[in-house]
């Protein structure tokens, strides 16, 4: 089964 | 002084509509550019940005930025106390920093309401969200997108979206069977609206959550179409623009490989 990726992973905290 | 006065105040109703499933509270950051919001939903799946500019406003004033923290189940609560043809103006003062007002004007003027709602001290996360040359872009009718999500979601939890440069598929399996359903980019259409474009670079194929899918799709009263940004191994893009003012985006996280 495929995982849900969190979002933050992809876009940094400023 | 913050004053931002919006004729079509029923714009601010399909906005709570589109963030309602997603975020109970988000900061409004005002500036002279215009209003805007960026906040992910309590999972941290996917993120909602809206961006409404000064100049698609009636009026517009921001003397300094400000970050409004706002509770938007409440927001909602006396948003509904407008109606769809009055005109709502948005107000802040700088000697009461803690409150933001909302005055309803009916279109003859005969009746005016106002309402003062607290603000919320939010310690909220901004994302910088890279610029990004997708793969593939994708528009299509918002409700048919609405269409095929519902539909998708009778048949599985995922929906794998495969685009080429003939067609978007979007296909779901789950304990009753499968699903596939595949649009064709638009041969001749006399309405842009109706239309389905596909610009791609290289054929895409990603998988998703249809609960996010769903959420997102409260946004379909805001645009006809929506726009569907795609790269390998990135977050999907939906957005629905918000005529002459701005745009309401989703950003879902993909679901990857084990």
């Amino acid at each position: 089964m495929p995982k849900q990726a969190n979002i933050s992973h992809y876009f940094k905290v400023r | 002084m913050f004053e931002a006065r919006l004729v079509q105040g029923s714009l601010l109703k399909k906005i709570l509509e589109a963030t309602k499933d997603l975020l109970t509270e988000a900061t409004f950051d005002c500036s002279s550019t215009g209003m805007s919001l960026q906040a992910m939903d309590s999972s941290h799946v996917s993120l909602v940005s809206l961006m409404l500019r000064s100049d698609g406003f009636d009026a517009y004033r921001c003397d300094r930025n400000l970050s409004m923290g706002i509770n938007l189940t409440s927001m909602t609560k006396i948003i509904k106390c407008s109606s769809n043809d009055d005109v709502v103006t948005i107000k802040a003062d700088d000697n009461n920093p803690d409150t933001v007002t909302f005055m309803f004007e009916s279109p003859n003027q005969e009746k005016v309401s106002d309402f003062e709602m607290k603000l919320m001290d939010l310690d909220t996360e901004h994302l910088g969200i890279p610029e990004t040359d997708y793969s593939v872009v994708v528009k299509m009718p918002a409700q048919e997108f609405q269409r095929v999500c519902r539909d998708m979601s009778q048949i599985g939890e995922s929906v794998t979206i495969c685009c080429t440069k003939d067609g978007i598929r979007f296909s779901a399996s789950g304990d009753l069977g499968t699903g596939n359903i595949k649009i064709a980019q638009s041969a001749n259409v006399d309405k842009e609206e109706e239309a389905v474009v596909i610009e791609m670079q290289e054929a895409v194929t990603l998988t998703f959550a249809l609960r996010y899918l769903n959420f997102f799709t409260r946004a379909t009263s805001l645009s006809g179409q929506v726009s569907l940004s795609m790269s390998p191994e990135v977050p999907l893009v939906v957005e629905y623009k918000i005529a002459d003012m701005g745009y309401m985006r989703y950003y879902l996280a993909p679901k990857i490989e084990d």
